[in-house]
């Protein structure tokens, strides 16, 4: 399994049409880089982006810069698939 | 058995097979499977089939996981399945639904995906399929189907999630549906389950264009939300797939309207922003008790407003 040690999801709100034009250029500089989990759509609606922990420092950076504010809704992705992982080996156990 | 299945747990491909497997046997008065196709890694693409017997009845179609890492809409999916069975000469909504109609359940719409997401990468999206010409791997399913293909809200280039494909329908798990759904003829529902953001959504999302129906979908996804919000108090928004989230063309449920499936949602299932794809498990059961409320308001109206 790929590993997702340090990677976040970043939940940005974007304040209009010009920020989340902002945060659609990012698809094309960072292509693959930054995965879109619920992508820039309208000014109401948050977006949620993983992004790998080697990128985490340009890509808040890029944010800052822009003036797009942003939460971290997921500090480390690892830890909840590691938690996912081991509830689903308890329920195999006990389905067995 | 199914007895020892836990359905408040997520499970991979194999398991979910196997649970098909014994479910069918289980309940072979009522339920059956059918393959309708084989996935790109040429993975059988499984339905089930609820239908009390007789002529070929009206039809309503549910599918979950064509995105692969949406794991709750696959154990939504099961809970559902067996919510039928466990219902059906119980609830008399549902009895008689059953009793007029065949519900079709898809449970892994991307089988290949799916599998990929326990074994290798556990947030993979699109399906698996290669082609020359690019290392880019798979196709997003939710935007090769023939409505709109290619439109805003889709990509072309094939490293993106939003990748279309060539052309329309390329994709086998896509064009397995395509077949069977247009084969049958009488499917008068479809609702194809996501997640995540607790949305509920009608066509269109190529345009803005609102849809002939716009008034009675707008009016039922408002009941639907209604029944689901009574459950455990979770909050939907909806209206159509553009207005609500975003354009995305080449989408299923745009496709199953302009086939002349008036009755088509998509859902977007738990949560709002906490885990994401990565929601936990002890979740599963309250987003699918939820869930079971908005798609019986959709299939009761279904069933009494026949067209």
């Amino acid at each position: 399994q790929m590993n997702f040690t340090g990677d976040q999801v970043l939940r940005v709100l974007a304040r209009d049409e010009k920020q989340l034009s902002l945060l659609r250029d990012l698809e094309g500089l960072k292509p693959q880089k930054v995965d879109f989990w619920r992508g820039p759509a309208r000014p109401s609606l948050p977006v949620d982006m993983r992004v790998p922990f080697s990128e985490l420092k340009d890509i808040k950076a890029y944010l800052e810069s822009h003036g797009l504010s942003y939460s971290i809704m997921i500090k480390d992705i690892q830890v909840l698939l590691d938690e996912e992982r081991e509830a689903m080996a308890k329920s195999r156990r006990l389905e067995r | 058995s199914t007895s020892s299945f836990s359905y408040s747990a997520y499970h991979n491909l194999e398991e979910i097979y196997s649970w098909t497997d014994n479910f069918v046997m289980e309940h072979s008065d009522i339920v059956s499977k059918i393959q309708i196709g084989n996935s790109f890694e040429n993975r059988p693409i499984l339905v089930l089939k609820f239908s009390t017997g007789g002529p070929r009845h009206p039809a309503i179609w549910i599918d979950t996981g064509i995105h692969a890492r949406e794991w709750i809409t696959h154990a939504t999916g099961i809970w559902t399945a067996n919510k039928i069975v466990s219902d059906y000469g119980k609830d008399p909504i549902l009895t008689d639904i059953l009793k007029a109609m065949d519900i079709f359940i898809e449970l892994v719409t991307n089988p290949d995906g799916f599998a990929f997401t326990h074994s290798m990468n556990r947030l993979w999206r699109k399906n698996k399929s290669i082609r020359p010409g690019t290392f880019c791997i798979g196709v997003d399913l939710n935007r090769n189907w023939k409505s709109g293909f290619g439109g805003n809200g889709s990509n072309s280039k094939p490293c993106s999630e939003t990748y279309h494909g060539p052309f329309p329908q390329s994709e086998p798990e896509v064009a397995a549906i395509v077949k069977f759904i247009t084969a049958h003829g009488n499917f008068k529902a479809l609702i194809s389950i996501h997640s995540y953001s607790q949305m509920l959504m009608y066509p269109y999302g190529r345009s803005l264009e609102p849809v002939s129906n716009q008034r009675e979908l707008y009016s039922l996804a408002k009941d639907a939300v209604k029944a689901l919000f009574e459950v455990h108090r979770t909050e939907y928004i909806f209206g159509s797939i553009s207005t609500t989230l975003y354009v995305a063309s080449g989408i299923t449920v745009d496709w199953a309207y302009d086939s002349g499936i008036k009755y088509a949602f998509s859902f977007e299932l738990r949560d709002t922003g906490h885990y994401g794809f990565l929601l936990p498990a002890t979740q599963i059961i309250p987003t699918a008790q939820e869930t079971w409320m908005a798609i019986r308001t959709v299939m009761e109206h279904t069933l009494t407003h026949p067209y």
